[in-house]
């Protein structure tokens, strides 16, 4: 009975925190590293 | 042992509401600064294409480890993105030097007073963006021996 | 009132000149284009009062969101570059309002700072507010979504000017999207979700801020949430929309539950307050939850000796005080001065009538939330009194009480409606171990064991059984007192007849002892 939840999409075997790369609650799947934002220095900003 | 309980009025009217914002619900994009290179919606590929990051892959030893090319690639592409700032450093560390008015990088360890034609070539780039958005019609070189 | 006239032409004049300046060439030094702007919205006499920068900011967020309900329809282009083409106009708005609040003030001005925050962050909430009353089913939540959310980012981003006012920003936001919580504003309810669910929010919130001070913020939101979902679940039926909220809140959740156990932890009580009694998986998952420094003892460890684990002797952290749900302060009086006198007897049937509600539907017919804090309240009672008889509460010191007094009148004289809701509000306390998990795991097994009636030991069975045969995870606290129940022959259970009532039924118990054993 209920779902299981370890089919939704997190990692949950992490040993790290998983939530810097929560992609949201609608996301099967955990954010790829390119669309985790990173503070880079504002010049590198081109396009 | 509860049973149900009957929705009321109010209820039904926010189930209603939920159902409409079904119909439009945020996208992963709208939570995140506008990529222009980096879909948020990635397209299917292959299964056996690598399909996660190479493992140690966000480290500067692993960006010192590609080609320049590749950093290059990396830094105009991925912008925004952890990848762009080691990229970045592993440029760096080749004595590459980004110029933030030109938003180019040089290889020259002093930084260029004036970048015009007569510019010597030599252990850098000579990059001319107005060429570069013509080169289908002229034919540009990239002046890149030195890099090879 | 209404606008002074031209002042929507030199809004939109003026937005249209800011785009230009943003568009042109994003990392230029903002600061230095950022000043001329604000002369010319000087000249522009938008600086001259507090009431026409906040009909600015009015007039500027509605265009905003005129713009996506004029774009959003447009078949010609693939929606996402519609999106990002709006999201490049309402960042360049963001931005403006971001290096305005930054720049207003000086440097260390933070009221005036948080203020104007609060003052854009109100007005967006009204627009809002304001648009889904008007609009109803078409209320489009694009704009609002990427305003704040964009809004919210760009005020996190590293800046020590903003560094230095980020708790009031939290705040702000918080308090904002309480405002805009889904019971409001349900048309909303997805974006308001993947707002308080993004990762640099929630980073923000219970990781960063030290002294733990965004817990209760966070706590708050997460109430608003079941409370909204709560009629939906209630009735276990699921719509494809309340499914897919559902989904996303156990998402949230596991997130919570690897990430921040301790959060979870300290506000189980009211988080299970407000959850349906018979969502029965979310509720485990908060239960779950357990300080990420404790080793817990494996509980299908054959002899596990409960007692003599370390834990038990200390009491988890509970917030926010959940005393005060016991209502009126003269129940509350008479209730403390029964557990110390155990006097009147007539108190334990007042006690029935005082949590049974006036108005008749069926499963509404008791206050859920003085009856889980009565419980909790006499068992911390419990676990007080018999610590200062310098004793350890296991099921012979527990008995013979006004505590238990209470306990066992409630178990014996409520209906089937409200023993249920009664013996989940000690099953709500089986968690990690600790001195509450170990008081009430022993009081369930005492109840059982004293049961004048079969079917007291049989709805206190269903209870546990309905929390183990559902998908994991299980609390720990649960499932040693399970198995203590099949495993110990004090309690006969294997002996009563509801064990045997049907042979799916047998062989539901013996499949769920087999692996417990």
């Amino acid at each position: 009975l209920g779902q299981d939840l370890t089919a939704l999409g997190l990692n949950l075997n992490s040993p790290e925190n998983i939530y810097p790369t929560f992609a949201g609650p609608w996301a099967d799947a955990p954010c790829r590293p390119q669309d985790v934002e990173f503070h880079g220095p504002p010049e590198y900003i081109i396009n | 042992p509860l049973g149900p309980v009957p929705l009321s009025k109010d209820h039904q009217f926010q189930f209603t509401m939920l159902e409409s914002a079904f119909l439009h619900l945020p996208h992963p994009s709208d939570s995140e600064r506008i990529k222009l290179y980096l879909p948020r919606n990635p397209c299917s590929t292959p299964h056996y294409y690598n399909q996660g990051p190479l493992p140690h892959s966000d480290s500067l030893e692993f960006f010192q480890r590609l080609s320049t090319e590749t950093l290059f690639f990396i830094f105009y592409y991925m912008e925004g993105s952890k990848a762009q700032y080691l990229a970045a450093k592993a440029l760096k560390k080749q004595s590459w030097r980004f110029h933030t008015k030109y938003m180019m990088w040089f290889q020259r360890h002093e930084e260029p007073k004036l970048i015009n034609e007569e510019y010597e070539q030599g252990t850098y780039i000579y990059f001319d963006y107005e060429k570069w958005g013509q080169r289908k019609k002229e034919g540009f070189t990239f002046e890149y021996k030195y890099l090879e | 009132f209404d606008d002074p006239p031209g002042l929507l032409e030199k809004t939109e004049y003026l937005l249209k000149e800011w785009l230009t300046i943003y568009s042109a060439a994003p990392n230029r030094d903002p600061g230095k284009t950022f000043s001329v702007y604000i002369h010319q919205m000087n000249v522009q006499g938008i600086l001259k009062s507090d009431d026409i920068i906040t009909r600015f900011f009015r007039l500027s967020t509605q265009m905003m969101v005129e713009l996506c309900y004029r774009q959003i329809p447009d078949q010609s282009q693939s929606p996402s570059t519609v999106r990002a083409k709006l999201f490049h106009t309402i960042d360049a708005y963001v931005k403006l309002i971001v290096l305005l609040v930054k720049h207003s003030g000086d440097a260390t001005a933070i009221t005036t700072k948080t203020n104007l925050l609060n003052k854009v962050l109100g007005i967006v909430v009204g627009v809002l507010l304001q648009d889904h009353d008007v609009q109803v089913t078409d209320f489009h939540q694009l704009p609002y979504h990427r305003i704040l959310i964009t809004l919210f980012l760009d005020l996190n981003a590293p800046d020590p000017v903003l560094e230095s006012i980020n708790y009031p920003i939290l705040a702000a936001f918080c308090h904002t999207f309480h405002l805009l919580r889904p019971r409001k504003v349900p048309g909303f309810a997805y974006a308001w979700l993947e707002l308080i669910s993004h990762r640099i929010f929630i980073g923000r919130l219970l990781g960063l801020t030290p002294q733990q001070k965004g817990w209760n913020f966070y706590a708050q939101l997460l109430i608003d949430l079941f409370k909204y979902l709560a009629p939906f679940l209630r009735n276990a039926e699921l719509a494809k929309p309340v499914h897919l909220l559902y989904k996303g809140t156990l998402r949230v959740l596991l997130i919570l539950l690897h990430d921040f156990p301790e959060f979870l932890c300290e506000f189980h009580y009211g988080f299970c307050d407000v959850i349906p009694p018979n969502c029965i998986q979310m509720r485990n998952l908060i239960l779950s939850a357990f300080p990420r420094n404790m080793r817990l003892p494996d509980p299908f460890t054959p002899n596990l000796k409960v007692d003599v684990l370390q834990e038990i002797s200390l009491a988890p952290k509970i917030s926010p005080d959940f005393q005060c749900y016991i209502q009126p302060p003269s129940f509350k009086k008479d209730l403390d001065l029964y557990l110390k006198t155990r006097a009147p007897v007539t108190f334990l049937s007042e006690i029935r009538t005082t949590m049974q509600q006036s108005c008749c539907e069926p499963g509404m017919r008791y206050n859920l939330s003085l009856l889980n804090a009565i419980v909790l309240y006499v068992g911390t009672q419990a676990i007080q009194h018999i610590r200062s008889k310098g004793l350890v509460p296991n099921t012979s010191t527990i008995a013979h009480s006004a505590h238990m007094d209470i306990f066992q009148n409630l178990s014996v004289d409520l209906d089937t409606e409200g023993r249920y809701l009664f013996l989940n509000a000690i099953a709500n306390q089986l968690r990690f171990p600790n001195s509450h998990t170990h008081y009430f795991s022993c009081t369930l097994l005492y109840l059982f064991a004293e049961a004048n009636s079969e079917a007291i030991q049989e709805q206190i069975t269903r209870v546990l059984l309905e929390r183990l045969i559902v998908n994991r995870p299980h609390p720990w606290g649960l499932l040693i007192t399970f198995i203590e129940l099949i495993k110990n022959p004090a309690y006969k259970f294997w002996n009563h007849e509801f064990v045997h009532c049907a042979p799916e039924i047998e062989k539901l118990f013996e499949s769920v002892a087999r692996s417990c054993m």
